[in-house]
């Protein structure tokens, strides 16, 4: 009987060292969130409270990259008829996603989940504005837009990212402007231009296709494969360089004024990427080599232009898993 | 998932946004 108590103890005694330090942690982090109410309060400006580099190598090393994918395999089970509606009806209720708007309201015609999550929408449903030169490639919520200053690019006010480190090295067009120094001017191609971000936030009961945000020439291609965590908007104020983490596809070009691109940031739930015209892009793929990425050109002899994209035009889509 | 535009434009570009705001596909995120 002591050996027996002895031998659950010793089972229980990590279990009671995960509650001791997971709920110590969580007191900390809520000791930290009153204070910083506190101080907004008091009218002070707060710095937002970004993660410690040990907090961001915890949350790296949890497998995203497997649980994603389990997410998808499960969500790609065909759910039997009676189930389609009760399952579908609680994600809509839980995401508040607008089903008037899809182009089949019908639940019982989506199999299983991953369907569903990739439903479109009627053609009417989105009309695209003709008196603005870039829209929104997505429904989604505006994190972050503005001017980009010193090669940092903002994910939420006072949370920046490396432009560098989230594009990749410049080797997607030959003719560098040699006299220009840092990055960021490299990527301006017109005296007395500026550079320009926008980040959009898909939330989990979005429309999760995405367009031409303009009329452009798509020449390059380059997928970084990497982590898979939350994008959410407290997770984007808390972990610094968060973008530069994740599985992204970077997509870079030309427009009327000069340089554009246009980036699809993965997450835990959404982990694949696709776009519609690059059948050879293979994302959240089990093995890859960390701080690789791999490039493709959709330049070639016969075809200088690149992909032509009109503003509004299917672009691609995020999948589940 | 997240997108992120990063394009080069004219001092003169000005945004039709605020941040925290919803958005559509196909509305205006800016222009000349």
């Amino acid at each position: 009987l002591h050996a027996a108590s002895a031998a659950v103890a010793i089972r229980i005694r990590p279990l009671y060292l995960l509650l001791g330090t997971g709920g110590g942690y969580a007191g900390y982090r809520q000791y930290e969130g009153y204070k910083d109410r506190r101080l907004q309060e008091l009218g002070l400006d707060i710095t937002p409270r970004v993660a410690h580099t040990w907090e961001v190598a915890i949350y790296k090393s949890v497998p995203t990259r497997l649980l994603s994918r389990a997410w998808g395999r499960l969500n790609q089970v065909e759910l039997p008829t009676w189930l389609r509606k009760p399952v579908y009806s609680l994600y809509i209720w839980t995401f508040g996603v607008n089903m008037k708007e899809a182009a089949v309201e019908d639940l019982h015609q989506y199999r299983n989940l991953s369907e569903f999550f990739r439903r479109k929408l009627k053609p009417q449903a989105r009309p695209v504005c003709d008196s603005h030169c870039v829209i929104s490639p997505a429904d989604g919520k505006i994190l972050h837009f503005g001017r980009v200053k010193n090669c940092e690019v903002e994910q939420v006010k006072g949370v920046t990212y490396s432009l560098e480190s989230f594009l990749g090295p410049q080797t997607w067009t030959e003719n560098l402007p040699i006299s220009k120094t840092s990055f960021q001017d490299q990527l301006v191609t017109k005296e007395g231009n500026e550079l320009y971000h926008c980040v959009i936030y898909l939330a989990p009961g979005d429309y999760h296709c995405f367009h031409s945000p303009t009329d452009w020439k798509v020449f390059h291609r380059r997928h970084f494969p990497g982590s898979l965590m939350s994008v959410n908007p407290g997770v984007a104020r808390w972990i610094k360089e968060l973008f530069c983490y994740n599985e992204r596809v970077v997509l870079t070009g030309g427009w009327q004024h000069g340089f554009f691109s246009l980036t699809a940031v993965g997450a835990t739930n959404v982990g694949s990427i696709r776009i519609y015209f690059d059948r050879d892009l293979q994302t959240n793929s089990p093995r890859y080599s960390k701080g690789s990425h791999n490039d493709m050109s959709y330049v070639t002899n016969n075809n200088q232009d690149g992909i032509v994209m009109r503003k509004g035009e299917q672009l691609g889509e995020f999948n589940l898993g | 998932s997240t997108i992120v535009l990063i394009f080069e434009a004219p001092k003169d570009f000005t945004f039709n946004l605020k941040a925290g705001q919803k958005i559509h596909f196909g509305e205006a995120v800016g222009s000349l």
